[in-house]
């Protein structure tokens, strides 16, 4: 299960980061606005409680936290 | 406690948009 939630948690972080990166920035977080449906605050709100290090880019370890955590929920 | 329910607010919002993700994925046709 654990491998299963990796992979997910991988799928998405390659929807967030469309240029394939590495890591995911604030303007590909907001790119998604169109297509999610959350607001552009809601958007930014799950930006900075993913960026554990809080230095504006996501790598997929912080990623895979921030969904583990949510997964475990 | 404010710091908890910041915490809780942050929550919903990640599920929120790891739910989206999971529709956005299976969900089009």
């Amino acid at each position: 299960p654990g491998l299963t939630m990796l992979g997910k948690a991988y799928e998405f972080f390659q929807i967030c980061d469309m240029e394939g990166k590495g890591f995911i920035t604030r303007q590909d977080m907001q790119r998604l606005h169109p297509e999610l449906p959350l607001s552009l605050e809601e958007l930014e709100k799950v930006f900075v409680t993913l960026d554990a290090d809080g230095n504006g880019s996501l790598t997929p370890k912080e990623f895979t936290t921030g969904f583990s955590e949510f997964f475990l929920l | 406690d404010p710091n908890m329910k910041a915490g809780a607010t942050s929550e919903g919002v990640l599920a929120n948009f790891f739910n989206s993700l999971l529709s956005k994925k299976t969900g089009s046709p």
